[in-house]
């Protein structure tokens, strides 16, 4: 199983289609290192982004030089899959 | 002895729980509910979908889809719990009733059986199907970028490696093909409904396009009964429009395809967002994001019983 550990998933909210364009540009930099769980949209939606760990440090240095506001929403991706896999297992064995 | 009355729905399952719960489901409602075999995955899997019906030659029907992108798992359990109350409400429920005493209803759980299997043995968030090209490096393709209308247009991508891969030619996944050629064949769907997570949606065509299509205005004043019908479960509120003008273009995808092959009323969910978990909802939400669900499809089916076309 592939590894989470460390990974967030980060909460955008663009002002404007400027700060949207500037978060389609992170994809088409790193695309299989940001996965976009709500793409960049429209500036009324929030954008959802899972970043891996190695990845937080410069993504959220891209994000701040650019003044796009952001809240973690998944602190650490791991944690809340290991605490999905507990709750199939408990259920399979009720 | 096995039987869905030990089944949990407000648990996440595996491929092969959910297969087996279809087999139990059958045969303890085969009156109603009977399983098709309509194809074979990437990987050759089975697709299944499920067959709700009273009987008669060439009924008009409507069509659900869940689990298109594997890793939206809700949509699957939704899908489960939809089932079991289609049978359970039927005797009850005089519009649902109505309905399959003139319409059959199928509902497909898992349209992305590969991809599902995968996201329980080796990645959790995988989202693509599992289909692989000689010479190339990354896997899958964007199952809802795969379909003929508006193929390879904005909002869907040619690089393999990128999550919207809309695959080398139109309807070149099994998946997709599987459901064009059964509901092609079968000719007088009436209505279809495709289920995804997570952004509190419900949608219609077009995604390719920004132009209204002919129906706009019964299918935008359709999709605010569902969602305020929605609403009324358990105070989760929507947001409705067309899929261009609501969330972004994507070209290529189930509805469209759906549209412009006939079938008026399609729409697409995007079923719960909390803010706080994305595709990683607890268990503990899944009946209440399925009631809610259900009560917004009956209305879709509902209309689309009450204004035949």
């Amino acid at each position: 199983q592939v590894n989470f550990t460390g990974d967030q998933v980060l909460r955008i909210l663009a002002k404007n289609e400027k700060q949207l364009s500037l978060l389609r540009d992170l994809e088409s930099q790193k695309p299989q290192k940001v996965d976009f769980w709500r793409g960049p949209a429209r500036p009324s939606l929030p954008v959802d982004m899972r970043v891996s760990f190695s990845e937080l440090p410069s993504v959220k240095l891209y994000l701040k030089s650019h003044g796009l506001a952001y809240r973690v929403m998944i602190k650490d991706i791991q944690v809340l899959l290991d605490e999905e896999r507990d709750a199939m297992a408990k259920s399979r064995r009720l | 002895e096995r039987s869905t009355n030990s089944f949990s729905y407000s648990s996440y399952h595996t491929l092969d729980e959910i297969y087996s719960w279809i087999d139990n489901f059958v045969a303890e409602h085969s009156n109603l509910v009977s399983k098709i075999h309509i194809g074979k995955s990437f990987e050759n899997r089975s697709i299944l979908v499920l067959k709700f019906s009273t009987g008669g030659p060439n009924r008009t029907a409507i069509w659900i889809d869940t689990g298109i992108h594997s890793r939206e798992w809700i949509t699957h359990a939704t899908g489960i719990w939809i089932s079991q109350e289609i049978v359970n409400a039927y005797d009850k429920d005089h519009v649902l009733k109505k309905v399959l005493n003139t319409m059959d209803i199928f509902i497909e759980i898992v349209t992305n059986p590969d991809g599902f299997a995968f996201t329980h043995s080796m990645n959790r968030l995988w989202r693509k199907n599992k289909s692989s090209q000689p010479g190339i490096v990354c896997i899958g393709v964007d199952l809802n970028r795969n379909w003929k209308t508006g193929f390879g247009g904005n909002g869907s991508n040619k690089n393999p490696c990128s999550e919207t891969y809309r695959g080398p030619a139109p309807e070149s996944e099994p998946e997709v093909a599987a459901i064009v050629d059964f509901i092609t064949g079968h000719g007088n769907f009436k209505a279809m409904i495709s289920i995804h997570s997570y952004s509190q949606m419900v949608m219609y065509p077009y995604g390719h396009s920004l132009e209204p299509v002919p129906n706009h205005e019964e299918l935008f004043n359709l999709a605010k009964d569902a969602v305020q019908a929605l609403y009324q479960v358990h105070g989760i509120q929507y947001i409705y429009g067309s899929i261009s003008t609501t969330l972004y273009s994507a070209s290529g995808i189930t509805v469209d395809w759906a549209y412009d092959s006939g079938i008026k009323y399609a729409f697409s969910f995007e079923l719960r967002d909390t803010g706080q978990y994305g595709f990683l909802l607890p268990a503990s939400q899944i009946v209440p994001t399925a009631e809610e669900t259900w009560m917004a499809l009956r209305t879709i089916m509902t209309h689309t019983l009450n204004h035949p076309y």
